[in-house]
């Protein structure tokens, strides 16, 4: 998966 | 952080403040959905608990906290301050029937097996669906009161907005998250219907909405 683990949105 | 992203938040904000203040100021939660409310503070809840483990920026924090808190307060009003004027007998959605295929969606489909990620997945699928319970019970009363179908137009708005924000974050930095995208599409199209009628009866008709 393209994980994005970065949780930046709300 | 872009126009779309910003002008989605605002709207999400928006959504909420209208539903409290309007339950606030009639003392009345008639026609609200208790029940979508819960799953709206269950959302925020499972989705925001790296608030303790990672500092982001002040705005996500601030505007996290301020979601988690306007949502428990309206919960709240519904359930305590003013449950004399709760509609329970036409807020029936049976919510198991969201809960247990998004909790086991969540494990199935996540980016990584662990307990922050899977409840990450599950805010982001329960999300998607938490509004059903509310458009079901419009539908039961055959009817909404204006001021609950802004609030339902700004909360379906928000989400589209972001739908925007993830085609630009595409195309200007190759961002992609899949789970979210592929929910927010869902979630948007379950408004559709709603918006053809706020636009039809609302915007154009009288204040109230009533469906054929």
């Amino acid at each position: 998966h393209t994980g994005q683990c970065n949780k930046d949105e709300l | 952080m872009n126009i779309f992203r910003l002008a989605g938040d605002v709207s999400h904000l928006v959504a909420i403040i209208i539903l409290f203040l309007k339950i606030w100021k009639s003392k009345s939660c008639a026609g609200i959905s208790g029940k979508s409310q819960v799953l709206f503070a269950l959302v925020f809840t499972s989705r925001y608990l790296d608030l303790f483990t990672v500092f982001i920026s002040a705005y996500n924090t601030i505007m996290k906290l301020v979601f988690l808190v306007l949502s428990y307060a309206t919960v709240y009003l519904i359930y305590m301050r003013f449950r004399g004027s709760y509609d329970s007998e036409n807020d029936s959605f049976r919510v198991e029937f969201l809960l247990v295929p998004v909790t086991g969606l969540a494990f199935l489909e996540n980016y990584a097996f662990t307990p922050l990620e899977i409840l990450w997945t599950f805010s982001i699928f329960l999300e998607a669906v938490a509004i059903m319970p509310q458009l079901f019970m419009i539908t039961k009363t055959g009817e909404a009161e204006s001021i609950t179908t802004h609030y339902l137009f700004f909360l379906g708005l928000y989400r589209a907005l972001y739908l925007a924000n993830w085609v630009w974050r595409y195309h200007t930095e190759g961002f992609f998250d899949q789970i979210a995208v592929v929910s927010g599409v869902v979630q948007t199209i379950f408004y559709c219907d709603f918006f053809y009628l706020y636009v039809t009866r609302v915007l154009r008709g009288s204040g109230k909405m009533s469906l054929p």
